[in-house]
């Protein structure tokens, strides 16, 4: 039961040491945790004769099962406290782990997951996800953007210029997400944004949760092209995926408050995707001194 | 203009979402990734220029010009791996704000040793910070690297459009990172 606690301007995240178990709490002043765990789909596969017999590939993402599968639900954690960053390292098997942050100055959580490689001695092609989930009342509706710009409003099993019948409800509820995928509760009057450092496939397929495709590892072609399964290797082993997510959120202001939440959300994004670039330049050859 | 061209290039055939996606075949996603990576290289003879002549202006009034800079964009970062602060005790972060305000950001470079200082052109100390590298990290296939951990900075206040730099040593302080607590 006990609890360890990193917090920052806002944002407090505690880990149960007994259980491994990781909560958010993105508005320190709210008691709504956000939990977050990794899962994968395992990949159809198909003769691909015809159209619903085709294998998830490199273009298509059609999972077997309907519920994602948990790669550990207790990962093993060490805490990692300082002057400038705090850290909970997680390890939820040999090929998935993560860093949580929090940054000291930052008004919003890092999550910095690692997958890889991927293992299909089972023969079976996996996808993996990370899920974000909240007790909250997002009446399936969900906000992605488009290519960095406005965001759109989506909304589960619903197209909004035609009469849609669902067959796939997981992939069919899968939108692309390049830098940022939103829910809120107007109710509880709570948002919960999760930006990306890359463009990735993201969907909300219960009220209140949020996922993104990690990385995907397949073994059958799903003929639509490429004559390959998506299934690469580097140093003879499966390929490492490592990226990040930037979790942020908290009550709405009223309109007209200042930074409304939308406003951080832009400013983190610029920060992040327009980040200022680093340099190194080895210094043995002359001193502090001569340097400044 | 022509160290530019490489790039140019890349970002030409880029422009097709097969080359990101994982829906080419894989000798094309390894040449796009020969293509990209002989692009920047050339391109890092734009920068240093670019860097060179940003220093020398600020160095206008000095009867001793200073000294032409190599600066390495350091393109393992992402499996935190440099051969700059590997190899060298004392090295020099340069950060580049490329908006048009001031931004604060953590520094992250991955290092070999136990104990370092951070300093600013001003000698005043930067509070820093150094971390493991998770052991996930450390066994990705392919990292070549004798960095264990990894120092942690905040750069303030980033002039827009314009850089800061930072003068980074290996000294036998004890550092911050000595004094973290670690629990499992």
């Amino acid at each position: 039961g006990e609890l360890i606690t990193l917090q920052n301007n806002g944002n407090k995240v505690q880990l149960t040491v007994s259980t491994g178990e990781v909560q958010l709490f993105l508005d320190d002043k709210k008691d709504l945790p956000l939990h977050q765990n990794f899962y994968y789909y395992t990949g159809f596969t198909g003769d691909n004769r015809q159209f619903f017999n085709r294998s998830s590939g490199a273009y298509i993402f059609r999972p077997k099962q309907k519920t994602p599968i948990t790669i550990a639900p207790k990962p093993v954690s060490e805490v990692y406290k300082g002057p400038v960053v705090e850290e909970i390292h997680q390890v939820f098997s040999d090929w998935m782990s993560q860093v949580i942050r929090v940054y000291k100055e930052e008004n919003h959580v890092e999550l910095e997951w690692l997958v890889g490689p991927i293992p299909v001695e089972d023969n079976e092609g996996k996808e993996v996800i990370s899920k974000f989930s909240i007790e909250l009342e997002t009446n399936g509706t969900f906000y992605t953007d488009s290519n960095g710009r406005e965001l759109l409003e989506r909304k589960r099993n619903f197209r909004s210029t035609w009469e849609v019948n669902i067959s796939e409800p997981v992939s069919a509820n899968y939108y692309p997400v390049t830098s940022r995928i939103l829910i809120r509760d107007t109710t509880k009057n709570v948002e919960v944004a999760v930006l990306t450092d890359r463009a990735q496939g993201g969907s909300s397929l219960g009220d209140g949760e949020i996922e993104l495709m990690l990385h995907r590892r397949l073994i059958h072609d799903d003929a639509f092209g490429v004559e390959e399964a998506l299934n690469e290797t580097a140093f003879g082993k499966g390929l490492v995926a490592r990226g990040k997510h930037y979790v942020i959120g908290g009550t709405i202001p009223p309109v007209g408050a200042s930074p409304s939440l939308a406003a951080l959300e832009r400013d983190l994004a610029q920060r992040k995707l327009l980040s200022p670039w680093t340099f190194l330049s080895p210094a043995d050859d002359f001193t502090f001194k001569q340097w400044a | 203009k022509v160290d530019l061209n490489s790039m140019r290039e890349a970002m030409g055939v880029m422009q097709h979402h097969d080359a990101i996606t994982g829906t080419e075949k894989q000798v094309v996603a390894e040449d796009y990734a020969r293509m990209l990576h002989l692009g920047i290289v050339e391109c890092d003879i734009i920068t240093n220029t670019a860097f060179n002549k940003l220093f020398t202006n600020n160095h206008l009034e000095d009867t001793n010009p200073a000294p032409q800079v190599n600066l390495d964009s350091c393109m393992l970062l992402n499996i935190s791996q440099c051969e700059v602060s590997e190899k060298s005790s004392n090295f020099v972060v340069t950060v580049y704000n490329p908006l048009s305000h001031p931004v604060s950001l953590y520094i992250r470079v991955p290092v070999p040793g136990q104990t370092y200082s951070v300093k600013d052109p001003n000698n005043k100390d930067v509070v820093s910070q150094l971390i493991p590298i998770p052991t996930s990290v450390l066994n990705i296939p392919g990292r070549f690297s004798s960095a264990t951990s990894e120092l942690v900075f905040r750069a303030v206040s980033l002039p827009p459009l314009g850089y800061r730099s930072y003068y980074v040593t290996g000294s036998k302080k004890k550092s911050t990172a000595q004094e973290s607590t670690t629990e499992e």
